[in-house]
């Protein structure tokens, strides 16, 4: 089974 | 802002391409020109558009404004625009409305609509500049036809990049499915080239349902570039002329 990441994960609110 | 394009058919196919992905979302508009990033409601995609300044003639934006924009109604507006109408998007400082013209080639038709803005309180997200992996170059319809199949076997993509080529793998309850994409130069036509560049091999497994919504940009460009990176989100980008570009970000899935 897979996990979806969301963005957040990876890019931080500007 | 008064920003003219010669042919409304870019603003509509860009429109067309995200609206069922972003509902709400801010045009900023400034001197450089008008750009939008919005994230979906499950903030698993992203899209990025810049429509440069240059892509306009002419194109005059005296002071930064966020046009606050429900595209479901500017998609309304934009069906009234012929694809080959000029089209100005104008507004007025601290506004209540975007106003758009559409005028008819031979000059025989105006026709003018004005939107109403909303107030949206859009997260923006930092995207560093990233040196991907693995870049692939390929004909955007081939990328959408391959998308479209494979969603009838899986949910799920995996897409693995190598110097040979560029491969898409869907394995679902019906059985397996596989597309290679094998780098090649098509010197009649650059359009149909497949290329590739790597630094190391990358494998990652996306949702089949936002590509083929990203897919939705395939009038726009003849080629797409796919940009990976082991672990980070994939970037699909459909260049437009003047340097401007629509860009797609989908959060990988990762196994448990």
């Amino acid at each position: 089974h897979q996990y979806q990441e969301q963005l957040s994960t990876f890019f931080k609110p500007k | 802002l008064e920003a003219r394009l010669e042919a409304a058919d870019l603003f509509k196919k860009v429109v067309e391409a995200i609206k069922d992905l972003v509902q709400h979302c801010n045009f900023d508009c400034n001197d450089s020109g008008i750009a939008l990033q919005a994230m979906d409601n499950s903030h698993v995609a992203l899209v990025s558009m810049m429509l440069t300044a240059d892509t306009f003639t002419p194109f005059r934006c005296d002071r930064n404004i966020p046009l606050g924009i429900d595209l479901t109604s500017l998609t309304k507006v934009l069906r009234a625009a012929q694809s080959s109408d000029i089209l100005t998007i104008k507004s007025e400082d601290a506004p209540d409305v975007v106003n758009l013209v559409f005028e008819g080639k031979d000059q025989d038709r105006i026709s003018e609509y004005d939107l109403k803005l909303m107030d949206i309180d859009q997260e923006h997200l930092g995207i560093p500049d990233t040196e991907y992996a693995a870049t692939a170059s390929m004909p955007a319809a081939d990328f959408k036809r391959i998308c479209s199949d494979l969603l009838l076997i899986s949910e799920a993509v995996s897409i693995e990049c190598t110097k040979e080529g560029i491969t898409f793998k869907a394995e679902g309850d019906i059985g397996n499915g596989s597309v290679t994409l094998r780098q090649h130069s098509d010197l009649e036509n650059s359009d149909k080239n497949v290329d590739i560049s790597l630094t190391e091999p990358v494998a990652l497994s996306f949702s089949l349902k936002y590509l083929t919504g990203f897919c939705k940009a395939t009038g726009l460009s003849n080629q797409v570039r796919l940009c990976l990176s082991n672990d980070v989100p994939l970037m699909v980008e459909y260049a437009l002329a003047n340097n401007s570009y629509l860009r797609f970000y989908l959060a990988p899935k990762i196994g448990d």
